[in-house]
């Protein structure tokens, strides 16, 4: 039982991940709700991570495991209007998820259920990893260097060190390269700005096909920044933070992604 | 350019 303020949240959620898995199951316990699931190339892998403060809100009195159509959920999502409260239910027995949405002024309720899976899902387990390189950036700069990129070359090296970011590929038609310097460049409405900013253990160079980077980037309204974590011979991790109408942080959304090598 | 490596060389299914 899970009410949230604005249903447009949990929809920009889940249209950020539906192109890139197409089932899942949500875990949910009396913290939050878990998801992970990889793609089907198993390339890379997605978890998000709702706490129980994203909700107005919430209660889950046993553990359960709901298997979801991503597409499905997001047809439902999409008849709810963004600032409609949104409540989520289960029955028992489980076997469908219950939308009930209602409007700002109240004076509109539509409710939708959608139909449970049985799914047998493997569970990976993501180590406690050391990552040598955590950039901070943009989301909109990181979304615009890798479409940018995408139109030149299909894979996009990420080289780290204390002074920059850069962000290379090769095409047929020649070459691009976007370097970001470490530190706060201005000010803008009060709040800092930055270029990037490095926290770096050692530097690192990794490359990353931009198809998947760019699956990524339609998390960028989630959140301002988007923070990538680099670690040699590791998955990239792309966190988007997920905040609630509290502006509390409230959760994440994770994308992991294998790295290209060269033979 | 590259070879991609596949996700399940570096997470272990539990």
């Amino acid at each position: 039982n899970a009410l949230i303020k604005q249903a447009g949240l949990l929809k920009k959620i889940i249209d950020a991940i539906k192109d890139l898995i197409d089932e899942a199951t949500l875990d949910c316990d009396n913290d939050g709700i878990y998801l992970q699931a990889m793609d089907s190339s198993h390339v890379s892998l997605v978890t998000f991570y709702l706490k129980k403060n994203l909700f107005e809100k919430y209660s889950c009195n046993r553990n359960l495991s709901l298997g979801i159509n991503m597409t499905s959920i997001a047809k439902i999502l999409k008849c709810g209007m963004s600032d409609d409260t949104l409540l989520l239910e289960t029955n028992n027995p489980i076997d469908i998820l219950s939308f009930k949405f209602e409007s700002r002024r109240g004076h509109k309720l539509s409710q939708f259920q959608l139909r449970l899976m049985n799914l047998e899902m493997e569970r990976l387990s993501i180590p406690d990893t050391e990552y040598s390189c955590i950039i901070e950036m943009m989301c909109s700069e990181f979304s615009k260097v890798c479409h940018d990129l995408a139109t030149i070359g299909d894979s996009m090296t990420i080289t780290c060190t204390k002074k920059n970011v850069t962000f290379d590929t090769t095409g047929d038609l020649g070459t691009g390269i976007v370097s970001l310097k470490q530190g706060v460049v201005g000010s803008e409405n009060d709040e800092n700005v930055y270029a990037a900013s490095i926290k770096i253990v050692k530097p690192v160079s990794l490359s990353f096909s931009l198809r998947y980077l760019i699956y990524f980037t339609k998390a960028s309204s989630l959140s301002n920044k988007v923070i990538l974590h680099m670690g040699e011979e590791v998955p990239l991790m792309v966190e988007y933070k997920i905040f609630n109408t509290y502006e509390e942080e409230a959760g994440y959304l994770r994308y992991f992604l294998a790295p290209k090598v060269n033979e | 350019t590259g070879t991609q490596v596949r996700l399940d060389s570096f997470f272990k299914v539990t």
